[in-house]
């Protein structure tokens, strides 16, 4: 599968409506200290099932949600949402094999209630999980490498070199 | 299991040494098991020996080379296995000019077989993109995305 | 001693809103006492607010913000005290390149206090420098001194 | 006082000897990845006293030896040594008041023995760290930072930070 589109609203600093396509090829995220960019990097590591916190930069699960500012006040939800797509000659795991493109979001409300889906259907946590199971994006994977830790993996112990090359088997 | 493993650690550590050789001109880097007996548990070293430099454990590297030098088991990785996508958070903040050139032209390699996503401030980085985004806070404390022209 | 640490705290706690306005333009940095009773033992906290944000914990900025408040704090420092020298090893890889010029003006001032040693990959850092020392291996890991000429 | 000039010899990767002259201002040490800008930052701090091995990014202390190369065979002694001038209006602490200059250097063999000097006359580790007591140089000192290390300031504990403080009373 490959990530066609990705759609933040509420998270972060990003309280409007956000959409970024990906054409394929590598897309560049540009922007001064501060703008957001990071924030797009735990947005879609968010929608994913990340549920440790200290790795979203926050001390509790609701500080994803846009806090104010002083110009606009605290949002009561934030929402991202991820659209793949197949690749040639690969499917989706089942059930979604017959699908041409899947999508996987997240909620969260200030209350504490968490919903995700997958396709529009509601569903658990575990579901999401499974669903990356294996392709190396999952939260612990190979593929999402946060700022400033590049170098983690060559200080890393052996054993823990191991996990890496293992979530590729 | 234990096949599987080891027959993922074989093709990691082949592309492995491809991908840093390309990275580290005139170097050689090579994965290790600690203990090849018990692959159910072994842990994964890594040797690396620069130009003319002896042998050395990966710790004594400068902070660029250690950048480096994880980007190839990186990049080995995803030549093997490609991912839906791979993020890769201002990876190149240590790296020199020269440097970022190679990882940069790899990169668009990478992308061949997976989506690449990259948060940079490098201009030689931002080059090798085909599609850029730029985050701004106009309106303070409130992120949006505004077109970007390279020049 | 208990006079000695508040006093210094308190010339360390003004410098610091100096330098940071100086750093954040529009932005106000503080230093708190975590317990104001006990000067022995008291922590030293951070408290941010950047143009248009709310306030906020040191923990919530982005990479270069925080390399930023970090220097404002060690800027702060030595405008009070002045050391024999101060050795900055790419203090300035996470910033982008407006806040690398904010940073190399108010070094030139350091400068005037203390010596001032900064290693970087930056251009607009190197030109900042009055001399240039230029490092390179040309007989493969052995390091030499060779004269650096920016253009 | 003033940092003057630096010299090294058989310092992690500097062979031959070196001579910095530092002419007040700002000086920048420039140069690709791996060729030796941080070994100049760990002279610094060992010929101040620096203890730690671990942060000289070493394992045993002879690691600072010249370790040799494919051309050079390992050298059997490192050596570095530091220049510091009076800045006016301000003394060295006694018993060096009345100098103009002052040398501090350290000498590591391989066989394990290892040398202070302070104007050429040998010293115990005790003397180095009293003439840089109170100066912000001192091997825990705000004065030296370290690669990839200026946001720890920032992420350390209150009661760390604290020490930075400290140090300048
Ligand atoms: N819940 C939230 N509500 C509003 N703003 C937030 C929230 N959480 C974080 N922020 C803001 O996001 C900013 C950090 O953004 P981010 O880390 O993405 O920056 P960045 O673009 O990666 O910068 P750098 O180039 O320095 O790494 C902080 O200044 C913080 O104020
Ligand atoms: N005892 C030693 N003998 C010989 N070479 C050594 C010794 N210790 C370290 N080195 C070499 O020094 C190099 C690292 O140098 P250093 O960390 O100063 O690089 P740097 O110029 O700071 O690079 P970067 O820009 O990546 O931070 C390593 O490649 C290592 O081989
Ligand atoms: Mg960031
Ligand atoms: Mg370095």
């Amino acid at each position: 599968m490959i990530l066609k589109r990705l759609e933040i609203v509420g998270f972060k600093s990003f309280r409007d409506r956000l959409v970024l396509d990906f054409p394929g090829g590598i897309s560049a995220i540009v922007g001064p200290n501060g703008c957001g960019k990071s924030n797009i990097v735990d947005a879609m590591r968010w929608v994913m099932g990340e549920q440790r916190v200290r790795s979203l930069r926050s001390t509790k699960m609701e500080e994803v949600i846009f806090a104010g500012t002083q110009d606009y006040p605290p949002m009561g939800m934030a929402e991202v949402t991820m659209i793949l797509a197949r690749r040639e000659g690969f499917t989706f795991p089942e059930p979604y094999a017959s699908c041409e493109e899947v999508t996987v979001s997240r909620r969260l409300f200030r209350d504490g209630e968490s919903l995700y889906a997958i396709n529009g259907v509601p569903c658990r946590l575990l579901d999401v999980r499974e669903f990356f199971m294996g392709t190396g994006v999952g939260s612990r994977g190979y593929a999402i490498i946060e700022q400033s830790s590049v170098a983690d993996l060559v200080e890393a112990r052996p054993e823990d070199r191991r996990v890496f090359i293992e979530e590729a088997a | 299991s234990r096949e599987r493993f080891a027959e993922t650690y074989q093709a990691v550590s082949r592309s492995f040494r491809h991908v840093f050789a390309r990275l580290f001109p005139g170097g050689k880097g090579e994965l290790l098991l600690t203990d090849e007996e018990n692959l159910l548990e072994t842990g994964v070293d890594m040797e690396i020996r620069l130009p003319g430099k002896r042998l050395q454990n990966v710790g004594l590297l400068s902070g660029g080379e250690k950048s480096l030098a994880a980007l190839a088991l990186i990049m080995a990785i995803v030549f093997y296995k490609p991912t839906p996508f791979l993020v890769l958070d201002e990876v190149d903040a240590a790296l020199d000019d020269g440097n970022v050139g190679l990882f940069a032209d790899l990169l668009k390699e990478v992308a061949a077989v997976s989506q690449v996503i990259v948060v940079t401030h490098n201009k030689r980085t931002m080059e090798a993109a085909g599609h850029l985004y730029g985050v701004t806070m106009e309106s303070k404390g409130v992120s949006k995305i505004v077109a970007v022209d390279l020049n």
